[in-house]
């Protein structure tokens, strides 16, 4: 019955024709909450399916300007990555992290218990101007996720202080004006 | 003013440091090399003139010239980071204050990763603006292009015509958009370039090898269609909207193209999804 809230929210878009700029701003902004809601409710249900019990996993909406509060302040966290695909795939994660000198991040694969190779990018100017100052994370984690057919790939993700200093980010950076 | 490039097995993406925007794109295995001119662009938004009173707004698209003006003043700047492990390469592309780009390039993946930032769009100078991402080619295309429905069928598009009665065109581009659901392409007898978008845009090819698609608008007109406010929404800042979104280029073959598009657009629109758990 939670899936219901987000399809009822769905059904009301579509027949609205929603989310296109063909509606007052404050009926857009109505649009936008029910969904949200609704997303909500279904996060619930695919925490209890990919979890197996009430445990709710954290779904970070803004991933995509490298925000996301439990990553970049967590020294180990679990990333749980569900392929709705009747077809193995892989994809790249973007992790939002804070990285300096001092640290290093290592990804395991816990189904196959291997350390996956890792990359730290550094947060671009395009994304800090868009964050308003939201957030702390300065890099991303970038792996490779290799997910089973319609199924789920759990990774363990820690941060480790180094004995030395170690330069993380051993970045060619190249400013062309 | 150095020339930029990255590369991974599959392609490799030139940028001229001279103008800042991307010049090339090679595909490694093909052994094809197209020169690819991408660039942001604004139409400036009709609010109506004599020929007709009818305003751009969110039903309809209607810019007051058919040439885009530059999102940048000058040349982009340009830079590019390549990482230790080398899963990843980027190319950052600042256009202006409200107009970013990063290209990518990731190990082992086969297609290119255009990741547009747009916004907040200004309109102190009180022009309403239609933002489109363009893309510039060699290719022979004679004005025909394909657009998808709903990932659905894809339709053949010819630039002033359509295949059921004689049209008058009397908007040189607007009458020329089409809606792009998922994927829009251009080919040649041999070549093919597809862009995947992440949403439903406009897109239109106006001119031979070339290929745009409308990626952020803010208008200060309304177009009388019952709305009765202007597509400009100024969101929680009060100084309009940033939209974020990401093109994935594809550069092959016409006959393997039909594959790749296909099998790539499955990865895109049926993603994984991302959880996260404490330790």
């Amino acid at each position: 019955s939670s899936s219901k809230v987000l399809r009822d929210a769905m059904g009301v878009a579509q027949h609205h024709d929603a989310v296109s700029g063909t509606s007052k701003q404050h009926v857009a902004n109505d649009y936008a909450k029910r969904l949200y809601e609704g997303r909500e409710e279904c996060n619930k249900v695919i925490s209890t399916a990919l979890t197996g019990n009430n445990e709710q996993l954290i779904f970070c909406d803004y991933l995509n300007i490298t925000l996301c509060d439990l990553t970049q302040s967590s020294n180990q966290f679990v990333v749980m990555v569900y392929n709705p695909l009747a077809r193995g795939v892989s994809k790249y994660l973007r992790i939002p992290v804070n990285c300096d000198d001092h640290y290093v991040y290592v990804v395991d694969d816990l189904a196959t218990s291997t350390r996956l190779t890792v990359q730290l990018v550094p947060v671009s100017e395009a994304t800090l101007s868009v964050r308003r100052n939201r957030g702390s994370a300065n890099c991303e984690l970038v792996f490779l996720a290799k997910l089973p057919a319609l199924g789920h790939n759990t990774f363990q993700v820690t941060k480790h202080k180094t004995s030395k200093t170690v330069s993380l980010l051993k970045t060619k950076v190249e400013k062309v004006i | 003013n150095q020339d930029v490039t990255i590369t991974n097995e599959f392609y490799k993406v030139k940028f001229d440091g001279n103008t800042g925007l991307m010049a090339s794109i090679e595909n490694i295995a093909s052994g094809i090399t197209v020169p690819v001119k991408q660039d942001m662009l604004w139409y400036n938004a009709s609010m109506g003139n004599d020929e007709s009173k009818q305003q751009s707004g969110a039903y309809i698209f209607r810019p007051n010239v058919s040439t885009p003006f530059q999102c940048s003043n000058g040349k982009p700047q340009l830079s590019i980071f390549k990482g230790s492990n080398l899963l990843v390469q980027e190319v950052y592309q600042k256009f202006s204050d409200w107009v970013w780009q990063v290209i990518r390039l990731y190990a082992g993946k086969k297609q290119i990763e255009v990741e547009w930032t747009v916004g907040p769009i200004p309109v102190q100078d009180k022009w309403g603006k239609e933002i489109i991402s363009r893309y510039e080619t060699n290719l022979e295309t004679n004005g025909y292009f394909y657009t998808d429905s709903n990932g659905r069928e894809i339709l053949e598009r010819r630039k002033d015509y359509r295949p059921t009665w004689h049209l008058n065109q009397s908007e040189s581009v607007a009458g020329n958009y089409y809606p792009v659901n998922s994927r829009i392409y251009i080919h040649d007898n041999q070549v093919q370039l597809t862009v995947l978008n992440d949403r439903s845009q406009g897109g239109s090819s106006l001119s031979t090898g070339q290929l745009e698609l409308m990626i952020h608008r803010r208008l200060l007109g309304e177009d009388s269609k019952g709305v009765g406010e202007a597509l400009n929404e100024t969101g929680q800042f009060g100084d309009g909207l940033i939209s974020r979104g990401k093109h994935w280029l594809l550069l092959d073959t016409v006959t393997s193209s039909a594959k790749q598009h296909r099998l790539l657009a499955e990865e895109i629109y049926m993603s994984p999804l991302v959880a996260f758990q404490h330790h």
